[in-house]
């Protein structure tokens, strides 16, 4: 599913 | 998480780390430049706006904790601390840093991935800390001669963001879809602003002498 693009970095 | 991410976040942990030594143990702030401060304090504020809203990881919290804690109290350390105010040059760092955050706002509103308000504000923070050690730079030309901690702050500064794009590239090729055009090329500005401080740092530091 199109999960918000989550910014997973610092 | 990889090597390349993980070394590049403790990397950048260890320049605030220095420079925080640095300002409160000998409370001297001598050639490091308070507008190059200000400007990571805004990018850790306006990149780690989803702090609340989004968990990652604990490790993600806590280290986005440590990075706007850190760079707010090194302003205010500069700014306000009566000691640590009176050693900061204030003659020689003149760099205009308030004509690049529009020009980054500029941009972030007009190439970003998604226009939405987190979104753009994250965007504006990769284009403004790519330019935000511009200040630094341009101190260090002037004061010609740094101490040894100013140099490995400058140093690993430079280098966390050098890890990171080993950590896109490592990325790229482990999962599939990861493209983020933005970060990669912001992150690649960045990095090569450093060059020529790289350039004389290992020349100093084969010579073994201070950075000039």
């Amino acid at each position: 599913q199109d999960q918000p693009q989550k910014h997973d970095e610092l | 998480m990889n090597i390349f991410r993980l070394a590049g976040d403790m990397t950048h942990l260890a320049s605030v780390l220095v420079l925080l030594l640095k300002i409160h143990t000998i409370k001297s702030c001598a050639g490091v430049s308070l507008r190059t401060q200000e400007l990571y304090a805004i990018v850790f504020a306006t990149r780690y706006l989803d702090i609340f809203t989004s968990f990652v990881s604990v490790y993600n919290t806590f280290m986005k904790l440590v990075f706007l804690g850190s760079s707010f109290s090194i302003v205010w350390y500069m700014r306000y601390h009566k000691a640590v105010h009176r050693t900061y040059d204030r003659e020689q760092d003149t760099f205009r840093h308030w004509f690049l955050v529009l020009p980054c706002l500029v941009l972030a509103l007009l190439i970003h991935e998604k226009f939405t308000f987190l979104e753009v504000l994250w965007t504006f923070s990769l284009y403004l800390e790519a330019v935000a050690i511009l200040p630094q730079l341009v101190l260090l030309q002037r004061t010609r001669n740094i101490d040894n901690l100013t140099g490995q702050y400058i140093f690993l500064l430079g280098g966390y963001r050098g890890l990171y794009i080993l950590n896109w590239i490592y990325r790229y090729f482990t999962e599939p879809h990861f493209v983020h055009w933005i970060t990669w090329i912001a992150g690649l500005v960045q990095t090569l602003l450093y060059a020529d401080f790289f350039y004389y740092y290992f020349l100093r530091f084969i010579g073994g002498r201070g950075v000039e």
